[in-house]
Parts: structure tokens; C-alpha cells; sequence
């Protein structure tokens, strides 16, 4: 049965994205099965990916409002291992029809239960709101990634989402639990990276992954390759990292 | 009669925030009095300026949905001429809330009749969505400023920003403009930068901004000292931008 893993923070421009596209490549280039479920309206992790935004026709909108069964939306990416069900810009106007349907709260979940014998993990791409989107990516998920930038607004937004973590926990989904925290966009260079990866460090004690993803030009290249960093430029600091994270996530085994 | 310019862009990290605390403290410098509206649940430009997360009883929450007068949420930030409404996290629930109110698009366009005299700017920071809290400031505002990173994913989004906008030109606020895009983060050591600097003048013909706001670790450590990189170190890069850019929207008057 597959670990659902969901990518979450309300933050905007944090790398939960980036982080996306490469842990599951590097995961894949691992012989794990991946599926990839892109709950993003900017549809970001479907062009990381390579997916053209004329080949989406189904797609994530398809699978909360539309009722089709996930096998009949899930596409192959060049990547072996790795499948993707896309998102495109119709999947913004889910947040509003959700809010007035039956179950809008589990709709992602039940559609997963179709799916779930076929990989290993599921990992989910979120927007960057607390809104019936990323709920639904909570309420599905068996564990959570949090990616934080080492930046100072990063901090503000982190009680919020704790907060809105724990109302999950105890209402919707019982089962849902932080897998830890991911510092991103580290640079060395700047003092208050190492400000705030020990700011961060205390407020979460213990969940903080010893993998540090590096600012690197290269991670911010690929997807206008329609490629992963890692296949881009796999010696860079930015796929050594991943890779390196992907080594961790899976000598953590799935406590649910 | 004060110009009212909204800040957005649904991409997450693209400089939002940023760009509306030292747009209105160049402004707020150059002796105009200036309004910020923090429509951003993150609170992050309330921060920024200044305001203890603990003193923001009273604020944009309380207008948009508690009716209250607007004059009774504004506060004075420690820069002169620059007073805010600051936001907090009950915001976040305004987005569903405001769905089932009368006149649900147009809450802060009626409150800031209330206020339009006494201010030459109002300056409207968004959150990284298009839902009802930035319909709601591109109903009440005269112009638009669209934050563009030099990153590959930043022009993703700008179609469906464009037909939103569009959308709202003609059914909800036929006065609305786009003053212009303002590139953000550019990095002239990433050869990505020009690139998707081109792209963004190809698609905008004429109207992206003379002045880049160059990426600048300053700009990123200002926050965390609860001020205006324009206060924090006003000889670095990232200040004399901004304080360009101020200078550049002054010399484009007011076509509505
Ligand atoms: N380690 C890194 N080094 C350099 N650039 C990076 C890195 N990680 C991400 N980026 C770039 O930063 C920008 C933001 O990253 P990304 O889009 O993954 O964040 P996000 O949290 O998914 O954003 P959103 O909130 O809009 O969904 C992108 O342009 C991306 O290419
Ligand atoms: N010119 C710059 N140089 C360096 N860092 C910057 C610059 N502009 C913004 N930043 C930093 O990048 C991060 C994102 O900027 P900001 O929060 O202003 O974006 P935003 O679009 O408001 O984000 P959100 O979508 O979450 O509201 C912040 O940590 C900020 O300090
Ligand atoms: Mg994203
Ligand atoms: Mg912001």
C-alpha cells in the first residue's frame, strides 16, 4: 500500500514544488513506484515534469468535481517510475465548487483508493493557501513534508499552519502526521539563513531533516527544460542534495 | 481623491510583500501620504512595518466582515505619512466567509470610501490566490502593479492572471488598469534572468517597468528587523531601487 506524502505550506515560493518534482525523481531513479498528484491551479509540478499544458485534458478538476476514476487521469511522465495526474488552471475554480458539495473535504481521498496497491508513495503538490485544495491533500495524506525558506517571513506564517495541521489531526484525519520540516533556499553566504535554520530548528525540535536544499541556479533552470534538476544537471549541489534527501525520507519508514 | 493600486499575483515568493512595504515607504519619503491594506492573512506587510502581531485588534477582517468603520482600524506605523490596516490570521477565514455575504466583491471598495480624501496613495499587499480577498482589492482598485520574478515558473501563471483581470474589467470593475509589471529577484549573475526578463517585455509590450528590483540579501534581512530595507541600509541595491521605482510611478500620472 503507498505512503501518501503531501507538500504543504502556506507560504509562497518556498520550493514545495521544486521539491515535488525532484524527491520523486530521485525516489524513481531509486526503483521506487511514484505517483504524483499536482493539486496546484499554477500547475507548476505538471510542466516540471514535462507535461505540455495542451496534453492535461484530464486532470486533477476532472477527478475532485468531475467524479472520473483516477486510472483514467493518470498519465506517464519520460521518467520511469514516475506517473503524474496534471493539474491546469481549471483546478481554481475547485476551491469555490468544493465548498458546496458532498464529501468536499475527502473527495481526493476516496478517488486514491483506487490507486493505492499500484505505487509505493504518493506525493501531492499544494498551492500556497490553507483553502479546500490543500485540505483535501491533508485529509488524503498519511504523512506531511513542510518546506520552509530561510527567510524571515517563513517564520510568520508557520503558526497558522500548525494550528490548521492540528484541527486535521483531531477532525478530518486522524492518521495525518508531520514527517518533518525541510529547509530550502539555504545560502551560506547570507547570515540570516543560519538565523532563521536555527530559529526553526527550536520551534520544531527533532522534525527538522538533516538535508539542507542550497540556493542553486540550476534547480531554478531546469523546468524551463521540462526537466527535474536531477536530470538536468546531476552533479549540481541542488541534486546532490535531493538525492541525499530522498536517502533520508527512506531510512525514516512510514510510522502510520 | 487617493490613487488606489493593488499588488498581486496568485504566483507564491514573487515579492508581493516586498514590494508594497518599500514602494509605500519611497512614496511615504517623498512626502505623499500613504495607506497600506494587508490582504494577506500571513500578515507579512504588517510585520514588516512594524506592527507587534499583538496589536492588530482591530483590522482588515474586522472590515471586511465586521462592518466596522474603516477609520477605526487604521493605525500610524513608526514611518511618517505611512498608516496601515494590518491583517492577522482570522483572515483566512474571511475567503470563505465573504462567499456568503451580500455584496461580497465589493466590501473594501465601499469601506475605503470612508477614507479616499485623506490619502494620496492606498496600497493593497495580496495573498498568493485568486479568490475573494484579491477580487475584493482589484474591485477597489484604480491600477494594478504585477510583481514578475526572473524565474521560469513565474510566467506560468500570468495567463490566468490576465483573464481574471480581464474578467473583472468588464464585469466588476470596469475602471481597473494595469500600471505596469515590476521584475523582481533579478539576478544578473543567472543567464535566466535575461531570459525570462525578455519573455515578460515580449508578452507585456510596453509595459514592464524602466526599473528592476535587483535580488539583494538586504531586501531579504529588513524584515526581521521590522523595518523597510529603505530604513534598514537605504545605500544598498535593493533601496535605491525601490526608491527609482517610486520615483518612475510618479512621473506615469493617473489615467483613470
Ligand atoms: N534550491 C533552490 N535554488 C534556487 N532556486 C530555487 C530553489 N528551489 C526553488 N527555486 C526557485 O524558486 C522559485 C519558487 O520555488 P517553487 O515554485 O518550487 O516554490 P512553491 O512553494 O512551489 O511556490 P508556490 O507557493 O507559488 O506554489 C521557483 O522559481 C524555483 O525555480
Ligand atoms: N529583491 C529581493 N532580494 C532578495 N530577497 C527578496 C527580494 N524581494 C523579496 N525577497 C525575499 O523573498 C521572499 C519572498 O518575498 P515576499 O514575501 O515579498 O513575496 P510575496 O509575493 O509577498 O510572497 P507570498 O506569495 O507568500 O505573499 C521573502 O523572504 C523576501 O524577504
Ligand atoms: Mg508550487
Ligand atoms: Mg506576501
Amino acid at each position: 500500500k503507498a505512503e501518501i506524502i503531501a507538500i504543504a505550506n502556506q507560504k509562497g515560493g518556498v520550493g514545495k514544488t521544486t521539491t515535488v518534482i525532484n524527491f520523486a525523481t530521485a525516489f524513481a531513479s531509486l526503483g521506487k513506484k511514484i505517483l504524483v498528484i499536482d493539486m496546484d491551479p499554477q500547475g507548476n509540478a505538471s510542466t516540471g515534469l514535462g507535461i505540455e499544458s495542451n496534453n492535461r485534458q484530464n486532470n486533477v478538476y476532472n477527478l475532485l468535481i468531475g467524479d472520473i476514476n483516477i486510472n483514467d487521469t493518470i498519465q506517464k511522465t519520460n521518467i520511469p517510475n514516475l506517473d503524474i495526474v496534471p493539474a491546469e488552471v481549471s483546478l481554481a475554480g475547485a476551491e469555490v465548487e468544493l465548498a458546496n458539495l458532498e464529501n468536499r473535504l475527502y473527495r481526493l481521498k476516496n478517488s486514491l483508493q483506487n490507486t493505492v496497491d499500484t505505487y509505493d508513495y504518493i506525493i501531492i503538490d499544494c498551492p500556497p493557501a490553507l483553502g479546500f485544495l490543500t485540505l483535501n491533500a491533508l485529509a488524503a495524506a498519511d504523512n506531511l513534508i513542510i518546506p520552509l525558506q530561510c527567510e524571515f517571513f517563513a517564520l510568520e506564517g508557520v503558526g497558522h499552519l500548525l494550528k490548521t495541521i492540528r484541527l486535521v489531526q483531531q477532525q478530518i484525519n486522524t492518521n495525518l502526521q508531520i514527517k518533518g520540516v525541510l529547509l530550502t533556499m539555504y545560502d551560506k553566504r547570507n547570515k540570516l539563513s543560519d538565523l532563521v535554520a536555527a530559529d526553526i530548528r527550536n520551534c520544531f525540535k527533532g522534525k527538522v531533516f538533516e538535508t539542507i536544499i542550497p540556493r542553486n541556479v540550476r534547480v531554478s533552470e531546469a523546468p524551463s527544460h521540462g526537466q527535474p534538476v536531477l536530470l538536468y544537471d546531476m552533479n549540481c549541489a541542488g541534486s546532490k542534495a535531493y538525492i541525499n534527501f530522498a536517502t533520508e525520507i527512506l531510512s525514516k519508514p512510514n510510522t502510520n
